[in-house]
């Protein structure tokens, strides 16, 4: 049977007012990368982080956390994988 | 304002269909698509989705975007290069502009070309097929070959919404019967900006293949995609308008379009991967993108209608034609529904000639009324657990007044140890139910719904305001191993829709013959209309002078009609909101026939099951008084009290307690799990269940033995025989007097050999150990011990050895 448990990816999406320059210096500083916005979504960006674990049944704990405390960060999210199937 | 028709045949007068005026293709497949030439001698079907009809009136999806949210689509098909748009294209799982699917030695990536296929293949190209809006432009969102996640999702459903109409998905949540699941954060953010700011303000629309979970006895109120009030969730029927084995079903579903179904009905045909043709494509995938693809038609024809005209006009033109359902009614504003179909089939030309003249509807309202917060009510098994709240549709507030509905969504949260045991309904103040959950068998999750939300269409244009009923269910599964019960923590109405009635803007123009002299016309009535009449106005003051009726109408044999705003007792209201009579019988129904009660006129009693009138109770059936139905007795039983209990069962069946079991044969037992007689033990001569233990009589040659049938008694029991008051003599083993290892008889006279320590003495077994030293305790106590019978007592025996040894 397909695994249960919830499998976090090392992408994130983050919702931060002020534009992508404020969002660009927030990535930089935690060591994320600024994949640009999220569809058509204003003010919500995708954040990459190459040096955290790609697929983990563990949400991801480290200096990058911290993220979750900058005044700007109104809302961050580390991405699951979901199960979807085709009709 | 003219628009022209499609081109015709160039080929042979034999390649075209018998009409003179039918359109013909040269596409290879092209007779094969039954679903489009159903009006035809040649391919016949008994529904006709009418896409032809919209095809003449000149709508193909021109200047139309649709975009297939799936696995890619192969931009270079020969039937889908020509429309291909990159502007509604993009790869989300490699983050570039080109949607071509990964190729590999399954083919597994053919979802999407399939899908985009039936929505806008090139007509007359010779290549494959037509798609039913063959001039709309098809782009395609490569998204679900990779790690899905609600990011990519969003990403997928925000994708220009400004250069995008419609976009189609056909695919969701596990369909295996136990997940409940649906969008997350951000892809609900899409849906909510994608109907706000999309298509320019219109918002876009987003079209959704409802649950393949058919054999898994899945429903799509557990797929958050479906039942959501921004996606159209679109059902499928077989050619023979029977359910397809693969079909769900729940209140959220809107309409329904063609698909597979068994072996024996006609295919759905489409574009492949490679370039190739299939008759493969099946499930609910194959209904989506054509309903995506007759909404491109309808877009075609008055590109202002915004998300919610759209699904009014679904919800106006779906027909129920030769859909079988077993749960057809009609809601109290006249349109058919069922759990199964929604509205019904699609109908394209109605689409189209609906939107040509369709005024928009007005600002949608939402009111929230929470209904059950403070108390949280007890869901023990086998019971019910109803919950009435008296709405108000937010009179109070003109900002979100809801009069006129449109969803409707209920928000739950429900603890329970095993959430496939529940089932929910919602009945509205008109009294059409709604099925939000049905039990799931296979579903053991303990996790409840935690304010989930569940959503009806059924009551599409009812009034808001009054008793709305929920009920839930616990039905406990034989595989439930806790009877804990569950909890009803909390529950909210959400009412979406307007407080003006939505189609009242709507106009349409009197026609007026310039040839017709003036004097052969009536003078105008200019006074005041009946209330009963809609905003085309009156030829008199009463009601049978309203030129259309606001609600239903009445018609009588001189040809002339009265409006009424609900029909009287005796009718019903078809979907032409005209009363019709019922059956004789029938007090209220939804049909003519006698078998389309509801209820009885006085005299009469409601059938259960077969919603008939009869005058008394068949057998097998009691009457309850309360409610004057005739309801079904057990099962098995034959006769029963107006309580339900059971007097007389039938024939084979014998009433044990209250309840009818087969009867068996001596020998044999009822198997209840089984439901067979099956054979006792051989020690048996008849018994209650298997096994040695369980008999409750033994077979000749066996002799009882506590519960058990023996060939000879254990040591330990002698022979003992009985003769019964009709001479017979019953012959069983009984146990010992405790003084005796062995006897012959009852007492401890009767001793045939002695537990160790004992000597048998004429026939009784007394202590045979020699006394030492006089104890302490000789005297009263010792015989005390004695005449208690305690000797046997190695203790005791040895304390009092001199007075144990004596006769006596």
């Amino acid at each position: 049977p397909p695994c249960k448990a919830r499998l976090y990816t090392n992408h994130w999406a983050v919702r931060i007012a002020g534009g992508p320059e404020v969002a660009d210096r927030i990535a930089e500083k935690y060591g994320y990368r600024n994949m640009g916005q999220i569809g058509d979504l204003k003010d919500h960006y995708h954040f990459f982080h190459s040096r955290t674990i790609k697929r983990s049944t563990l949400s991801s704990r480290g200096r990058h956390s911290f993220i979750s405390m900058e005044p700007k960060v109104e809302w961050i999210e580390q991405q699951v994988v979901k199960r979807r199937i085709k009709r | 304002d003219y628009k022209p028709v499609p081109p015709l045949s160039q080929t042979s007068p034999a390649q075209n269909s018998v009409a003179q005026n039918n359109i013909f293709y040269n596409d290879a497949k092209w007779s094969s698509m039954w679903y489009i030439h159903c009006s035809d001698d040649v391919h016949n079907c008994q529904s006709d989705m009418n896409i032809m009809g919209a095809w003449k009136r000149g709508y193909t999806g021109k200047d139309v975007v649709v975009t297939i949210l799936d696995d890619g689509i192969e931009r270079t098909h020969p039937d889908l290069s020509q429309n291909y748009d990159p502007q509604a294209s993009y790869d989300v799982n490699s983050n570039d502009l080109d949607p071509m699917p990964r190729y590999d030695a399954t083919n597994e990536n053919k979802h999407g070309t399939r899908c985009a296929g039936e929505v806008a293949a090139a007509a007359n190209n010779s290549h494959c097929i037509v798609g039913i809006a063959y001039n709309a432009r098809i782009g395609g969102v490569r998204m679900l070959d990779g790690d899905v996640t609600d990011m990519v999702e969003a990403r997928s459903l925000s994708l220009n919404p400004q250069h995008i109409d419609i976009y189609s998905a056909s695919w969701g949540p596990d369909d295996d019967g136990k997940t409940v699941d649906g969008p997350a954060t951000l892809a609900r953010q899409a849906f909510e900006n994608g109907i706000r700011m999309g298509r320019k303000g219109r918002g876009s629309v987003f079209v959704w293949a409802s649950g393949n979970g058919g054999r898994s006895r899945d429903h799509c109120s557990c797929d958050g995609y479906t039942n959501s009030i921004y996606t159209i969730s679109i059902s499928s029927t077989a050619e023979s308008g029977r359910k397809p084995w693969y079909l769900e079903e729940c209140s959220s579903t809107l309409t329904t379009t063609y698909s597979s179904g068994e072996n024996y009905d006609r295919k759905i045909i489409t574009t492949d991967l490679r370039h190739r043709c299939t008759d493969s494509h099946t499930g609910t995938s194959a209904s989506a993108p054509m309903a995506a693809a007759i909404i491109a038609l309808a877009l075609e024809a008055n590109p202002s209608l915004t998300w919610r005209d759209v699904q009014h006009i679904i919800v106006k033109t779906s027909r129920a034609g030769h859909l079988s359902a077993s749960d057809w009614k009609t809601n109290a504003a006249g349109y058919n529904v069922s759990h199964l179909y929604g509205f019904g089939l699609m109908d394209a030309e109605a689409m189209v000639k609906e939107a040509e003249q369709w005024k928009q509807v007005p600002a949608q309202h939402v009111c929230v009324e929470t209904a059950d917060r403070q108390i949280s009510r007890t869901i023990r098994p086998e019971h019910l657990v109803r919950s009435v709240y008296k709405a108000t549709g937010c009179s109070d507030n003109a900002n979100l007044k809801v009069i006129y509905l449109e969803h409707v969504v209920v928000r739950i949260t429900i603890t329970h140890p095993r959430r496939g045991d529940l089932s929910i309904n919602l009945t509205s103040p008109s009294g059409t139910k709604s099925q939000l959950l049905a039990n799931r068998l296979f579903d053991h999750s303990m996790e409840g719904f935690k304010n989930w939300e569940f959503m009806t269409t059924h009551c599409w244009g009812e009034k808001a305001a009054g008793d709305w009923i929920l009920e839930i269910y616990d039905t406990p599964s034989q595989l439930r191993s806790q009877k804990v019960p569950g909890k009803l923590k909390e529950w909210s109405l959400v009412l979406y829709g307007t407080s003006v009635h939505p189609y009242s803007t709507q106009q349409k123009d009197r026609f007026i013959d310039p040839l017709q002299p003036e004097d052969e016309f009536t003078e105008e009535y200019n006074g005041p209309c009946d209330t009963e009449c809609n905003e085309n106005g009156c030829e008199g003051p009463g009601p049978h002078h309203c030129i259309n009726c606001l609600h239903y109408f009445l018609k009588f044999k001189n040809n002339t009609r009265m409006c009424v705003s609900e029909c009287p007792s005796g009718f019903f209201r078809d979907d032409r909101k005209r009363c019709k009579k019922c059956s004789s019988m029938c007090e209220t129904c939804v049909g003519s026939r006698s078998d389309q009660c509801m209820s009885c006129r006085t005299g009469y009693h409601l059938i259960e099951g077969s919603n008939t009138c009869a005058v008394s109770c068949a057998d097998g059936f009691y009457l309850d008084s309360d409610s004057n139905i005739c309801r079904r007795c057990q099962e098995n039983c034959r006769r029963c009290s107006a309580s339900n209990v059971c007097t007389e069962c039938k024939p084979g069946m014998s009433l044990q307690g209250h309840k009818c079991q087969m009867t068996c044969n001596p020998g044999t037992y009822f198997n209840g799990h089984r439901r067979t007689c099956e054979l006792c033990h051989r020690a048996c001569a008849t018994c209650a269940g298997t096994g040695i233990e369980a008999c409750t009589k033994c077979a000749d040659g066996y002799l009882l033995e506590d519960w058990r049938c023996v060939l000879t008694c254990s040591p330990g029991y002698y022979l003992s025989e009985l003769t019964s008051d009709n001479g017979q003599v019953q012959r069983f083993c009984k146990k010992c007097d405790n003084s005796c290892f062995e006897c012959l008889g009852p007492g401890e006279l009767n001793c045939s050999s002695c537990n160790s320590g004992y000597n048998l003495e004429a026939g009784t077994c007394v202590v045979s150990t020699v006394c030492k030293d006089e104890s302490w305790a000789e005297g009263g106590f010792c015989v005390l011990v004695k005449k208690n019978n305690l000797c046997q007592r190695r203790v005791l025996q040895q304390l009092c050895c001199r007075t144990c040894s004596q006769k006596g």
